[in-house]
């Protein structure tokens, strides 16, 4: 069996390592199942089908280590103090909400044990109010400016409610007080009734 | 300024500009991108009512105008380079899909890289003048990503030298393509070719389809607009219906695979050679991932900054909703995506140009890993992108329905996503066959490189160990 990787679940290092062994070993089952597919189907292409399940778990899997493993590796890049901080707890907070959405993969392959996994989502809590102070300026750096985001929700200086009410007056159905279909349809049904 | 987001601004514990930078690239690509910006939003030729507020026949219509002085502009500012065509292009139209897009990204680049000298020379300067508008037409109605089992014919007539294109059932209609529709007078054709009795797959056929003095369909062509769909209400994805329509020789690209006077057919050197334009759409679509991610991230968090709602604790006013441990836990994991997203598409963007380098010096050794990867990052990224929209809008709460938000629009624009350029299971299927070959290679004891090779460590790792 394979040694148990010891993941510190604070170190984005050891995480990436924990997403790598979990692909690897997606990978592994997949191709493993496919080979016992393969002795019990007259064709390959049915034993494709019949793994196709694991197939594609081993693809998600690979993919979200490659995603966790590009974006330590930008860390990397980054010289400002005060960004590669946290830009770190959003890579760690990506990681681990990952892993609290993929558990039972961690701790199939013996990569995390249980109590460990209460780490991560008490980790994780963590993260999320240490980010919760800088959530608007992490999504003011995207600059979208107003006329490319297109939002009354999410305009820049936050005056929602005013522009919301404006932008509802603006509404072609609100042209004039009162719509035709008043005159067409219900106030002649109202002298029939 | 609500007060709210001026004091979650001065909570900031980073400078947002260099941040920004980054995420552009460099802080001269930031200020070039603003420029851009500036450049559209300031020009009254863009200005129109709140496309929200259109009939759909009015929303093309006003897409149509700004496509075409967008062309215009773009020639008089002289902007050439592709990644600031693409800004341009996005704030003309707001991040929105337009009826100029397969020509602009699909028409023109495939006479690039697929036509002969000869063919550039007949069909390009047209085509990059708006006198050829032209579309890609892959799908059909009954098949789209196994395009192997596309039906439409081109049978070669060797008497005349001329090509034949059909559509002999009505699911080989042409189905989807945007621009196809009401737009564009000619179209790229995926046929299989028939030629001296036999069927070669699937060539591309440049087909007139509209007449380019009246726009009127020509004949054997039966083209139009296939009806309202979930968004993308700017664009007039349209059918293509031939019958027995017939197109000069020259009319198949014939960089690669040709077909002689005669009829005999001479096979392409490598059947890779159509890789490169998927795994560069599907490198740009990582790239889409995360701007309509982090664009739903904005808005669903400046609201939730700004809106207040009921009482954490007794007697206490509303709080910001940003306050709620579950808001928090709904928005921010999405937020630490896009940014995972954004950085995963900067490594595509310059990993797809290297390889590309290196195919036109003759070395194909890392396209097969980079077919399989773009595929799956594209499967992968687009899933979990359109996922998280619908949880940002539905964060906002009842707000987040309104067409006010531009919530409903992102994620109408980008779910296509999904299911076009390779439908996502598919996807992971294909990277799928990638990861088994490579597993199998690791397991024989070959050295495997790239984004694969912790499957050789795994290898390792699974061999009996010394005790």
């Amino acid at each position: 069996s394979a040694r148990p990787t010891v993941v510190d679940v604070s170190d984005l290092a050891s995480l990436v390592e924990a997403y790598k062994q979990r692909a690897a070993r997606l990978v592994g089952t997949a191709a493993r199942n496919l080979q016992v597919e393969m002795q019990h189907s007259q064709r390959k292409e049915d034993a494709w089908n019949n793994t196709s399940i694991d197939l594609v778990r081993a693809s998600d899997a690979h993919c979200h280590y490659v995603v966790v493993k590009l974006f330590a590796a930008k860390l990397g890049e980054v010289g400002d103090t005060a960004i590669h901080s946290v830009l770190s707890n959003l890579a760690l907070l990506y990681a681990l909400h990952g892993i609290t959405q993929h558990s039972g993969d961690f701790l199939q392959a013996g990569l995390l044990s249980v109590p460990q996994l209460s780490l991560v989502s008490q980790r994780l809590k963590e993260l999320l109010r240490q980010l919760r102070a800088d959530a608007v300026p992490l999504v003011d750096a995207f600059d979208y400016r107003d006329e490319m985001l297109d939002s009354v929700l999410g305009r820049y200086d936050g005056n929602v409610y005013e522009h919301m009410f404006e932008w509802a007056k603006r509404s072609p159905l609100n042209r004039t007080e009162v719509h035709e279909s008043y005159h067409k349809y219900l106030k002649p049904l109202q002298s029939k009734l | 300024m609500n007060p709210d987001i001026l004091r979650e601004r001065g909570n900031a514990s980073f400078n947002t500009e260099i941040l920004t930078n980054i995420l552009d690239g460099g802080a001269e690509k930031t200020q070039r991108r603003r420029e851009i910006e500036n450049m559209v939003i300031s020009d009254p030729d863009f200005q129109h009512e709140d496309l929200n507020f259109l009939s759909r026949s009015e929303r093309y219509d006003a897409a149509v105008k700004k496509s075409a002085q967008m062309i215009l502009k773009l020639r008089e500012y002289g902007i050439s380079d592709p990644e600031e065509i693409y800004c341009y292009k996005s704030c003309v139209h707001r991040g929105r899909p337009e009826p100029l897009d397969l020509h602009l990204v699909m028409f023109l680049p495939t006479l690039l890289n697929q036509a002969t000298p000869e063919q550039q020379n007949t069909f390009f300067m047209p085509a990059w003048n708006l006198e050829i508008i032209g579309t890609y037409a892959q799908t059909e109605m009954g098949h789209g990503t196994h395009i192997r089992a596309l039906e439409t014919t081109s049978t070669y007539d060797p008497s005349t030298q001329e090509f034949v294109l059909n559509s002999p059932t009505i699911t080989s209609i042409k189905w989807w393509p945007g621009g196809l529709g009401k737009t564009s007078n000619h179209a790229v054709v995926l046929a299989q070719l028939h030629t001296q009795g036999r069927c070669h797959g699937l060539h591309a056929f440049i087909v007139p389809i509209r007449c380019m003095r009246t726009h009127k369909p020509l004949p054997g062509v039966v083209v139009g607009d296939i009806g309202p769909k979930f968004g993308f209400d700017e664009v007039d994805n349209g059918y293509l219906k031939l019958e027995n329509v017939r197109i000069p020789r020259d009319n198949m690209l014939m960089k690669y695979a040709k077909v002689e006077p005669d009829g005999t057919y001479v096979k392409p050197p490598s059947d890779k050679l159509t890789y490169g334009t998927m795994v560069f759409i599907r490198s740009m679509i990582v790239g889409e991932s995360a701007r309509a991610l982090s664009k739903a991230c904005t808005i669903a968090t400046r609201y939730s900054a700004v809106r207040h709602q009921s009482e954490l604790r007794p007697g206490e006013p509303e709080p910001q909703i940003l306050d709620y441990q579950t808001q928090q836990h709904k928005l921010l994991p999405l937020l630490a995506t896009a940014y995972a997203f954004h950085f995963v598409g900067q490594y595509m963007n310059r990993t797809y140009h290297r390889i590309t380098s290196d195919i036109s010096q003759g070395d194909f050794s890392e396209l097969p890993e980079l077919h399989a990867l773009s595929a799956g990052l594209k499967a992968f990224t687009t899933w979990a992108a359109s996922a998280g929209i619908e949880v940002c809008r539905m964060a906002c709460g009842g707000h987040g329905y309104s067409h006010c938000s531009a919530l409903p629009a992102i994620y109408v624009t980008f779910t296509p996503t999904c299911t076009y350029e390779g439908e996502n299971t598919v996807m992971m299927l294909q990277t799928a066959r990638f990861l088994v070959k490579s597993y199998t290679q690791a397991s024989a004891g070959q050295q495997l490189s790239g984004m694969v090779s912790y499957l050789n460590q795994a290898r390792d790792r699974l061999q009996a160990q010394p005790v």
